[in-house]
């Protein structure tokens, strides 16, 4: 489904050049559930950018379902990225002058719900990470971990093939974090594919692959038995 | 040095009326290292707030050093906050047009160090926070983790009085964050008062004092014995 290969991204910073990843060669199949860690700097977030198609690789192909995203047109990304990828950022990204319930209910008018079919799935998913009584709310009216949930009812809500989701839970207490998880979870089982990033063992007990950055190069990639 | 009596909080979101925080009574002492703990939406930010002189009341006394911050002018209060408090937000809030050793060397400027020295003190500590080659970065320019520890460095660069950090492990891997929390333990060593928001029971445990919350109530208030 998605095939990463030599792939490598590098800034530039005026005459400085920094080399943030490296030789990844990375294949993920539809139906995989797939934690990324590494330590902070390592480079998670720019791979998770590049599998999201929010940025382009300086080296190395990335096929998306046999299509090569270096080669296809903007419109035609941004169309991959807006039907297909649910995506949760690591700094959460909710409009601010949106309500929790607006926010969630923005992805599906590409999808070409209903208008009250829209507002029902949303309702439904913001009941299901527990901010049943938080629907009104703007961003700045919600606390950290309350606006992390939001964005992850929005990138859920429209049962993507894929969900990037970047520290799903890192603003989370541990039991509202199983909540979230329970979620992601069940949504795995129902056929779509998962990569996370975090920095919590508990999470990536979870999944079913471990991949381990280090210095943007990958040191690591194992199936987790189950148990 | 810091005391709330009753202190409670309330929002208002048209004529619906949230209570936040409820009959709050905290003494810490000059010297207290203090985890604060609860479930998401539990009240945290909004104490660390009260705490931090960035948000009034809606009822009950604060008395920082004696001095009723409800009663005083809002320049003094902002003095207090500049001069003797160092806030760590649970989102960073660097400014996006500065690097990060211009955002490190920000709160020096109102505690009258020359200029050549508030820049030796900020290279120094974003080398304790392990950025040393991050330093001319702008926050955009910079992986979560790595803006979190500017933030840090931030605050702890003027050796305040009090350091309010809310989750300040969030975003690290727990090596990093490990490193991190060497830095606040030493900072704890010479003498200044910390009080952290956690969600990580071993950061929680480095501290001297648990304080949980729960629906916007102290519900325990404990002494960590020394291990
Ligand atoms: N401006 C506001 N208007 C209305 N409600 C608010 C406002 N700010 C915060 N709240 C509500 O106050 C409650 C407590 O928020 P707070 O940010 O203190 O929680 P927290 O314990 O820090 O949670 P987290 O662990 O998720 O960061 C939440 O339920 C939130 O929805
Ligand atoms: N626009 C940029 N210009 C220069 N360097 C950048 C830029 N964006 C990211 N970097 C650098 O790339 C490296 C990897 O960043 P990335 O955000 O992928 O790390 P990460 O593994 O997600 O870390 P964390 O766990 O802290 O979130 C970092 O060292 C960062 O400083
Ligand atoms: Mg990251
Ligand atoms: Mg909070």
């Amino acid at each position: 489904m998605l095939k990463l290969e030599k792939i490598g991204k590098t800034y530039r910073m005026g005459d400085v050049v920094v080399p943030v990843l490296r030789g990844i060669d990375l294949t993920i199949l539809r139906g995989d559930y797939i934690a990324i860690m590494g330590a902070s700097g390592s480079g998670k977030s720019t791979l998770m950018n590049i599998l999201g198609c929010l940025e382009q690789p300086s080296e190395g192909h990335y096929y998306f379902d046999a299509r090569e995203i270096t080669k296809i047109a903007d419109d035609e990304r941004t169309d991959l990225r807006n039907y297909r990828i649910g995506f949760v950022f690591q700094q959460f990204n909710l409009l601010p002058r949106l309500t929790a319930l607006q926010n969630v209910m923005l992805p599906m008018v590409y999808a070409g719900y209903a208008r009250g079919e829209r507002r029902q799935r949303a309702q439904r998913m913001l009941v299901d990470v527990g901010l049943a009584d938080r629907m009104a709310n703007l961003p700045s009216q919600l606390s950290g971990g309350q606006q992390q949930r939001v964005a992850i009812a929005r990138a859920l809500v429209n049962q993507p093939d894929l969900v990037l989701a970047d520290e799903p839970t890192g603003a989370l207490d541990s039991r509202t974090g199983e909540e979230v998880m329970d979620l992601v979870s069940a949504l795995h089982q129902s056929g779509i594919t998962i990569v996370l990033v975090t920095h919590d063992a508990g999470v990536a007990a979870r999944t079913q692959r471990i991949i381990r950055l280090q210095d943007g190069r990958i040191i690591a990639d194992g199936e987790l038995l189950p148990h």
